[in-house]
């Protein structure tokens, strides 16, 4: 299995259309292996990326450097993982 | 094995083997009313099944329902399995289903993209493509949201094999597509289109690859209106409704923009409902409100087609 110990996902606000260009900027940067579950679209519209544990630093810089505003929407995705795995045996048993 | 639909758990998620299985088991408990059909196999050599819902007739005009076409949208898949269960439910049950079901026929498809779906469960949760290979690349996979032959290649999709847009090589190079787009001219009579994703709550109507409104757009805005309104009276869940474009973003080479292109007026694509903020990790709990509410809304869709021929 894939480990996604450590990603996070980040909800990612752009108050207007600079900050979404400067998030799209981030698609292109193929190293940080980024995942946009939800892309950049309108300002205030959200914007979910999961972050691999390698380039979290990175890109949390990147945002705040850029004051774009930002929050952990989920905190650890293999814990969610693991829980949904259990919740699936637990079923089956 | 569960040996019933009846005591098959629509709370939780299943293997692509569980859900194959329940899908026979549905055959086999209602044989008058649905059938197994395999539309074609996909890369990885698994078969593609549609159930059809039908209560006789020859070629009637029918709708078309899938889920799953972006195999990490869990929520999707297992929707799906409820909305099967609940048409065998309902049919004789509920006057307007039973209603649709006698003039019309469904068709849902609801892994279909079983490569990737198989996939989500051996390897990578978050796998969204298909599994296909790509010549000089080792980056696999095409996004089948991205496959269809209406604005094939332009913005709003990429030519990058390791992108999870990579539109791949030419228009229907992904057979799950194909096998779709075979279906759908072989039958010639499918009068409503509905696309099922997940997550961010809406539902959008075509287009995506142009910015030019579609020639049915204000009868598709009203029913997108009264579908999501429909949806919204279950649980409270707030949905945004447009076209694909001016709602979220371009999209070239998507699925309702074929199938619209190809004269199904009622073409729709759903994003269910992610309200706790999980994407695509949906806790199961939610998987049986969240199918409930939507049913309403494809309710509201379904009734529309059947008043409305064309």
């Amino acid at each position: 299995h894939e480990d996604f110990v450590g990603h996070q996902v980040l909800r990612i606000f752009a108050a207007d259309e600079a900050q979404v260009q400067k998030v799209k900027e981030l698609e292109d940067l193929q190293h940080l292996q980024l995942d946009f579950w939800k892309g950049p679209t309108w300002p205030g519209s959200p914007i979910d990326i999961r972050v691999p544990f390698h380039s979290l630093q990175a890109v949390k810089i990147f945002l705040e450097a850029q004051d774009i505003r930002y929050e952990i929407m989920i905190k650890d995705l293999q814990s969610l993982l693991d829980e949904e795995q259990e919740q699936m045996f637990a079923f089956r048993a | 094995q569960v040996q019933s639909t009846n005591t098959f758990n629509y709370a939780t998620y299943h293997t692509l083997e569980e859900i194959y299985n329940f899908l026979d088991l549905l055959v086999a408990e209602h044989p008058q009313l649905v059938s197994k059909i395999q539309i074609g196999k996909t890369y990885e050599d698994r078969p593609i099944y549609v159930l059809k819902f039908s209560t006789g007739g020859n070629n009637r005009p029918a709708i078309w329902i899938d889920t799953g076409i972006h195999s990490r949208e869990w929520v999707t898949q297992a929707s799906g399995v409820w909305f099967a269960k609940k048409i065998t439910q309902d049919y004789g049950q509920d006057p307007a289903l039973t209603n649709i079901l006698n003039n019309m026929d469904i068709f849902l498809e609801i892994v279909t993209n079983p490569d990737g779906f198989a996939f989500t469960h051996s390897k990578n949760r978050m796998w969204r493509k298909t599994r296909s290979l790509t010549s000089n690349s080792l980056c696999v996979g095409v996004d089948p949201n991205r496959n269809w032959d209406a604005g094939f290649g332009n913005a709003g999709s990429s030519s990058n094999p390791c992108s999870e847009q990579y539109r791949g090589k030419f228009p229907n190079s992904e057979v799950e597509v194909q096998s779709i787009v075979n279906f759908v001219n072989h039958h010639g009579n499918i009068k409503a289109f509905i696309s099922i994703h997940s997550y961010s709550q809406l539902l959008l109507y075509p287009y995506g690859y142009t910015s030019e409104p579609a020639p049915d757009k204000e009868e598709l805005d009203k029913l997108a209106k009264s579908a999501v309104t429909a949806l919204s009276s279950l649980y409270g869940t707030k949905y945004k409704y447009g076209s694909i474009i001016t709602t979220i973003y371009q999209a070239s080479g998507s699925t309702v923009d074929w199938t619209y292109n190809q004269g199904i007026k009622y073409s729709f694509t759903f994003e269910l409902r992610d309200s706790g903020r999980y994407g695509f990790l949906l806790p199961a709990s939610q998987i049986v409100p969240t199918a409930q509410e939507t049913w309403l809304a494809l309710m509201t869709i379904m009734e529309h087609t059947l008043n409305h021929p064309y």
